[in-house]
C-alpha cells in the first residue's frame, strides 16, 4: 500500500491511497484502501491515509476516527492520531495525516512504516523504523 | 503554517536487518516522491493534484505494493484498489478489483469527477477505464457528451 496526504498553500486538504492488496489474498477480497473512512478519509480539518492490516483498519474505521476526534472532541491532529493508533490492535495500523493548519503526523503501532513528510516551514523526515 | 505533505509505503513487521539492496531503493523512492510533491506544492499546485501525482509515482515504483509492484492473489492474479478524497467538498472516488489499469489512483479520481458515484469495482471499473481511454482519443472533439436523460421525477431510483 502507498498513500499521500497534502494541504496546499490555500489550506485545501486531500488524500490518496493505492494498493495491490494482501499477498495471497482470496480473489475478490477488498481491503481498507477504497473503503472511505477506513483507509482513506479527508474533511475540512484533516486528511488521512492508512496502511497495515486492512481488516483491522476497517473494523476500527481508522481514517474517519482521526477526523472525528478532531471534529467532535477538538483534539489536535497528533493527539487524535495517537489515540486511534493506540486503540487499534498492536502491529496492525500505520497512518499519515495532515491538518488544515499544516501539522503533519506519521503514527504506527507496527515495528515499521515506510514514510516521509515535508512542510513549508522546512521540516523534512524520511524513515522506516521508529528510532 | 503553509503547505505540508506526508506519504507512506507499507506498515508492518519489517526487520531491522533489511538488507541495504532492499532498503535503499525504497528510501530513495520515498525521497524522490517527497521532493516531487513538495516542489508541486511550492509551485502552488492544489492538494488533490499533488496527492494524485505522488501516488502515481509510487504506483510506478516496483518496490511498493501498488500499481506495478502489486502482489498476487491466491489465484495468481492482480486486484488493485485505490481511493482519493478532497477535504473541503468531501468529494471522493474509489476503485477495486482492477487488473488492467496502470494507475488505479487516477481512475479513482475519474470516478469522482466523471460519474455520480463514489465506488466502481471489477468489471464495471475496468469498462469505465476503457471508456476513459477511448474518450481521450483524438476523436474526443467529435465525441458527443452523453445526453443527461432526466431521472423520472416520481421514482426512488436515485436512493440506495
Amino acid at each position: 500500500t502507498v498513500g499521500c496526504v497534502a494541504v496546499d498553500a490555500a489550506g485545501n486538504l486531500a488524500t490518496a491511497t493505492s494498493t495491490g492488496g494482501l499477498v495471497n489474498k482470496m480473489a475478490g477480497r477488498i481491503g481498507d484502501t477504497p473503503v472511505v473512512g477506513a483507509g482513506t478519509y479527508a474533511n475540512a480539518l484533516c486528511a488521512v491515509s492508512a496502511t497495515g492490516k486492512g481488516e483491522e483498519i476497517m473494523r476500527h474505521t481508522v481514517a474517519r476516527d482521526v477526523a472525528a476526534l478532531m471534529e467532535h472532541r477538538g483534539l489536535r491532529l497528533r493527539d487524535a492520531a495517537a489515540r486511534v493508533v493506540a486503540g487499534a490492535p498492536r502491529g496492525a495500523v500505520g497512518l499519515v495525516a495532515v491538518s488544515r493548519t499544516g501539522e503533519v503526523c506519521m503514527a504506527h503501532n507496527t515495528t515499521a512504516m515506510f514514510r516521509a513528510c515535508a512542510t513549508e516551514a522546512g521540516h523534512e523526515e524520511v524513515g522506516i523504523w521508529t528510532d | 503554517m503553509g503547505w505540508a505533505l506526508a506519504l507512506h509505503g507499507g506498515a508492518g513487521d519489517v526487520p531491522r536487518t533489511l538488507p541495504p539492496e532492499t532498503r535503499e531503493p525504497r528510501l530513495a523512492a520515498l525521497r524522490r516522491c517527497l521532493d516531487l510533491g513538495a516542489a508541486a506544492l511550492r509551485d502552488g499546485r492544489a492538494a488533490l493534484d499533488v496527492v494524485e501525482l505522488v501516488v502515481r509515482e509510487l504506483e510506478d515504483c516496483p518496490h511498493f505494493n501498488a500499481g506495478r509492484g502489486s502482489v498476487l492473489t491466491a489465484d495468481g492474479t492482480v486486484e488493485m484498489e485505490a481511493c482519493v478524497m478532497e477535504g473541503a467538498t468531501l468529494r471522493c472516488g474509489a476503485v477495486a478489483g482492477l487488473s488492467t489499469v496502470a494507475n488505479a489512483v487516477s481512475l479513482a479520481r475519474l470516478v469522482m469527477e466523471k460519474t455520480p458515484h463514489i465506488y466502481l469495482a471489477f468489471d464495471g471499473a475496468e469498462a469505465f477505464a476503457r471508456e476513459q481511454i477511448d474518450y481521450t482519443q483524438p476523436m474526443k472533439g467529435s465525441q458527443q457528451a452523453p445526453q443527461d436523460t432526466p431521472a423520472p421525477a416520481d421514482d426512488n431510483s436515485q436512493t440506495g
